[in-house]
């Protein structure tokens, strides 16, 4: 699993 | 998306509105620190780079476009618009912004999520708008006196900033992996410089006086 975080915040 | 998330786009929505009416209604600009405006303009072309790599939602990518273009018009009329300009503050809004720029990226760089370009530029914007109201509060406090529309605007940037942070709570204990650290740390910091300046504009809303700041 990658630790990425999407970036849905403005 | 959560209603906190909702309201805190909505208020800083309202704030850029109301900052824009005031300065097309009042074809003036004092009060407001340029820096401060500049500083922003920064954060949201820095910030949403992504509009052309990632997308999200159809909401998303018409708020980003919205805020980089309503914080560009707003420097633009402060620097360029021939009335509008000659009423900006220039004397008191003397804080050295490039130093904020210059540490936050220095920060970016040492802290992000990864290093690669567009995440140094996304943790540069988070740090830099935690800090970007300085120059603004700086400006008030020298003025002393804060209008009406003034007022209002930095009350709903405030408002914006505390409704994230419930947004964050909320998403900390309904969703399963949500940290965020970079900008739930930053965004604590950005709220709490609000607080004296949330002080006394309740103490003047409860009074149901002008808006003062004490020199």
């Amino acid at each position: 699993a990658s630790n990425e975080v999407t970036k849905d915040e403005l | 998306m959560n209603i906190f998330r909702f309201l805190g786009d909505m208020t800083h929505l309202i704030s850029i509105l109301i900052l824009l009416l005031k300065i097309y209604a009042t074809k003036s600009c004092s009060g407001i620190s340029l820096k401060t405006q500049e500083l922003y303009a920064l954060v949201f072309l820095a910030r949403y780079l992504d509009l052309f790599t990632d997308f999200i939602s159809v909401y998303n990518s018409v708020m980003k476009v919205v805020f980089i273009a309503s914080s560009l018009a707003i420097v633009w009329c402060m620097r360029r618009h021939r009335v509008v300009r000659r009423s900006y503050d220039k004397e008191l809004d003397t804080f050295r912004h490039y130093f904020l720029v210059a540490a936050c990226l220095a920060l970016a760089l040492l802290v992000q999520e990864k290093f690669t370009f567009l995440e140094v530029l996304w943790a540069f914007s988070i740090y830099l708008e935690a800090v970007a109201i300085l120059p603004q509060l700086v400006l008030l406090q020298r003025s002393g006196n804060v209008d009406n529309l003034t007022g209002q605007y930095v009350f709903f940037l405030g408002a914006y900033r505390a409704f994230y942070i419930l947004n964050w709570i909320y998403r900390y204990f309904t969703e399963t992996h949500f940290s965020r650290w970079i900008s739930c740390v930053s965004g604590l910091v950005q709220t709490a410089l609000y607080a004296d300046f949330f002080y006394y504009y309740f103490i003047s809303w409860k009074n149901n006086s002008k808006l003062q700041l004490p020199a």
